[in-house]
């Protein structure tokens, strides 16, 4: 463990506590996607398979259940709970997020590090997560304004992924460790993504103005 | 170092 990658996943679990924060004292759910909170939940569903098999450490144990249950708890929030469901935006949230899940399940079967059932899984939910924020953005740019809580949740899901790439380049110079190659290029994928929701999310933050995403 | 056979990584 090494300080970039303890910083990455704080603030991935910042990002998920301040989402959860947004849905509870607003009781809405008003800017959030559910289809990018669904391709989440897959996500973590499908790479921490190992959850019950290989026991690493008692935090890398405790991050996954948090990651897990958290995001199916807002999945659910999002579809079934009586009064957050009312705000969500259906008509905005139209992105056909599971070709995504298609795509990046046909990837993961022709490009992986071994065929295993693990290490597909593992694969996939590499790729999907590099791509899992798309329907979120879309909504952002549709929805115009977006507000605070929703841009910050954005913002830490992006920082989380560029810490990681510094703990890779981190772990490549002290510990001679080569990061798995299907890891880095989709982290610095997933990253770019969030590049111009970066410079406008700066733009607002330093004219103190509404976070504006143009359509 | 071999290949490690598990990530530990989240």
């Amino acid at each position: 463990m090494n300080v970039f990658r303890f910083a990455g996943d704080m603030t991935h679990l910042i990002s998920i506590l301040v989402l959860l924060l947004k849905i509870y004292t607003t009781k809405s759910c008003s800017g959030i996607s559910l289809k990018t909170q669904e391709l989440y939940a897959v996500v973590f569903v499908t790479r921490y398979l190992d959850l019950v098999t290989d026991f690493i450490s008692v935090y890398n144990t405790v991050m996954k259940v948090v990651f897990i249950s958290s995001s199916l708890a807002i999945v659910w929030c999002i579809r079934r709970h009586k009064v957050v469901r009312r705000s969500y935006d259906k008509e905005l949230d139209t992105f056909r997020h599971w070709l995504l899940v298609g795509a990046c399940a046909v990837l993961a079967l022709v490009v992986h590090e071994k065929f295993s059932f693990q290490e597909v899984c593992w694969a996939f939910s590499i790729y999907l997560e590099a791509v899992a924020i798309l329907p979120q953005l879309v909504l952002l740019q549709r929805s115009g304004n977006v507000d605070n809580l929703t841009g910050q949740y954005v913002f830490f899901l992006g920082a989380y992924r560029a810490f990681y790439i510094l703990n890779w380049i981190y772990r490549y110079y002290s510990e001679q460790h080569f990061t798995r190659w299907i890891s880095c290029v989709s982290g610095i994928v997933q990253t770019a993504l969030y590049a111009d929701f970066f410079y406008y999310y700066f733009i607002s933050w330093k004219n103190n103005s509404k976070l504006q995403l143009p359509a | 170092d071999e290949e490690e056979d598990f990530h530990d990584e989240l």
